[in-house]
C-alpha cells in the first residue's frame, strides 16, 4: 500500500458516495446513466468473487463489500425507487457493443485460463469503458449538473492515481500487471476531455455545458 | 505469487 493507491481508493469511494447522496438527497437520478451504473455493478461483482475464495486484509474485504453494496444500491435507486426520474431516452448507448467485445477479449488475453481469472480480466476491461454510456449521455444532452461532474472527476482521478501507484510498484516492488496497466491507461484517457472541461469550467464556477 | 499480488488491489 502506498499513498497513490490509498488516495486512489478513497477517491473511488468518494465518487461512489457522491453519486449515491446526490440521487438520495435530490430524490432524482436525472442526468445519470443507469447503464453505466449497471456496468459498474457487473464490474465489482465479477472482480470481487475472490471474496469467497481468499482473504487478503480487513481493509481489502471491507472496501470490496462497500463498493459492491453501493453499486447495487445505486442501481436500485435508479431503476426501482426513483425510476420515474430516470432519463431513459437519453441513456441510449448500446452496452452490448461494450460487453460482447470485452468478454471476447477477456477470454483471449488473460493471465490464466481459469474461471475466476477470466472474470477478473473481464472486470478490468469492462471497467475501463463502463463510463462511456454516462459520457455519451452528457454529450447527448449537452450538459451535466455540477454534482455529477464532481462524481465523474473523482471517478476519473481514481484510475489516474492507480497509474501512479503502478509506477511506484514497478520501481519499488518490481511488480507490474500489464492487463491492469493497459486497461487503466485506456480508462484514464477516456476522462481526459472531461478533465479539461472540469478544470476550465466547473472549477471556475461555471456549469458544464457543451457547445451545441 | 504474481497472481495473488494483483488481487490485493481494488
Amino acid at each position: 500500500m502506498n499513498v497513490f493507491r490509498l488516495t486512489g481508493d478513497l477517491s473511488h469511494l468518494a465518487a461512489i458516495i457522491i453519486l449515491l447522496l446526490k440521487i438520495w438527497k435530490s430524490r432524482s437520478c436525472a442526468g445519470i446513466s443507469g447503464k453505466s451504473q449497471i456496468l459498474f455493478a457487473i464490474v465489482f461483482t465479477t472482480r470481487y468473487l475472490d471474496l469467497l475464495t481468499s482473504f487478503i486484509s480487513i481493509y481489502n474485504t471491507s472496501m470490496k463489500v462497500i463498493y459492491i453494496g453501493c453499486a447495487y444500491a445505486t442501481v436500485y435507486l435508479i431503476y426501482m425507487k426513483f425510476r420515474a426520474t430516470y432519463d431513459g431516452n437519453h441513456d441510449s448507448f448500446r452496452v452490448e457493443f461494450l460487453v460482447v467485445p470485452v468478454g471476447g477479449l477477456a477470454v483471449l488475453v488473460n493471465h490464466d485460463f481459469s474461471f475466476l481469472e477470466i472474470l477478473w480480466t473481464f472486470s478490468i476491461y469492462l471497467e475501463s469503458v463502463a463510463i462511456l454510456p454516462q459520457l455519451f449521455m452528457i454529450s447527448k444532452t449537452g450538459e451535466a449538473e455540477t454534482i455529477t461532474t464532481h462524481y465523474l472527476f473523482c471517478l476519473g482521478l481514481y484510475r489516474a492515481l492507480y497509474l501512479l501507484n503502478w509506477i511506484w510498484r514497478f520501481y519499488f516492488e518490481s511488480f507490474f500487471d500489464m492487463i491492469a496497466i493497459v486497461a487503466g491507461v485506456v480508462q484514464t484517457v477516456l476522462y481526459c476531455d472531461f478533465f479539461y472541461l472540469y478544470i476550465t469550467k466547473v472549477l471556475k464556477g461555471k456549469k458544464l455545458s457543451l457547445p451545441a | 505469487s504474481e497472481e495473488a499480488k494483483h488481487k490485493d488491489e481494488l
